[in-house]
């Protein structure tokens, strides 16, 4: 039983993930701009992907103010 | 500037490497960098121990997250040396902290810059000529669904949450991208790469930017 319900649940993260492929893919159809779709992520919910793998944090940095690097 | 630059055609970056389910990707870019610089210094690019800084870096935490500017700065106050990764392998889970002899082998960092170059993309391309792949934080929400290609839409700057390596940058085509390493194993995007615009602080890929001096 619980097995069909992690299978379930599973299922509808990859649905998801299918809309979400379809709202990014609409922003471009330039041939070199970002294509969205099926990975090894796409049966994880947005926040087990957050939690999982989007841990970094960053320290607020002084702004650039070297040498402008001509063309 | 030249049009096109890629570290990698220096045999200066590492390969891709996958850190699987810990969130240990400041890490990996903070290694990743020091291992260039060590390469561009004239040695050859040898794998350096990413557990040792996930274990060790005690103002970060471990694979509940981290940020690479503590990291670099935990490596500069200490001179913590970093050893090859066959001595102190990846285990994907935070550990206890192994300590080596001073006279021990391994690779220690001088100093490091972190700056914000926002609205500076090309200075950005500069200090990676000048000092080698850089360490960068993104926003990579919708990364989950990255596929290839240029990131150019929908990626906002709002909200850092991973770290990456910067390698490279491509200013050839009709839209100019930077070239950067992930950290989420080579079947992910392009080979391990994603591709994303220069301009504009796409997935705010300008906003903390970090070089390592060796």
């Amino acid at each position: 039983e619980a097995d069909g319900e992690e299978c379930h649940r599973r299922r509808r993260y990859f649905r998801d993930a299918t809309k979400r492929h379809a709202f990014l893919n609409s922003f471009s159809t330039a041939p070199q701009s970002a294509k969205y779709g099926i990975n090894q992520f796409s049966d994880l919910s947005q926040k087990e992907f957050r939690d999982l793998y989007l841990r970094a944090s960053s320290d607020r940095a002084p702004l650039f103010s070297g040498p402008k690097t001509d063309r | 500037l030249p049009a096109k630059f890629d570290w990698r055609d220096r045999a200066a970056v590492a390969p891709v490497q996958n850190q699987l389910a810990c969130g240990s990707c400041w890490a990996f870019s903070v290694v990743g960098a020091v291992q260039s610089a060590h390469a561009i210094g004239g040695s050859h690019v040898e794998l350096l121990s990413v557990q040792q800084v996930l274990d060790c870096s005690f103002k970060n935490e471990g694979c509940n997250g981290g940020s690479p500017s503590r990291a670099l700065n935990w490596l500069k106050q200490t001179g913590v040396k970093l050893v090859p990764q066959s001595e102190y392998p990846y285990k994907a889970k935070s550990g206890i902290c192994h300590f080596f002899s001073q006279s021990h082998d391994g690779v220690s960092v001088k100093s490091f810059t972190a700056h914000d170059f926002g609205g500076q993309e090309e200075a950005m391309m500069g200090q990676l000529l000048e000092r080698g792949p850089l360490t960068a934080v993104v926003d990579a929400v919708s990364w989950q669904d990255y596929q290839g290609g240029i990131i150019q839409h929908h990626c906002s700057s709002q909200w850092s949450n991973h770290a990456v390596l910067v390698v490279g940058y491509d200013a050839t085509g009709d839209i100019p991208h930077w070239i950067v390493q992930n950290s989420w194993g080579t079947t992910w995007g392009n080979e391990g790469y994603v591709y994303i615009k220069i301009g504009g602080n796409v997935c705010g890929i300008a906003d903390s930017v970090a070089a390592v001096f060796l």
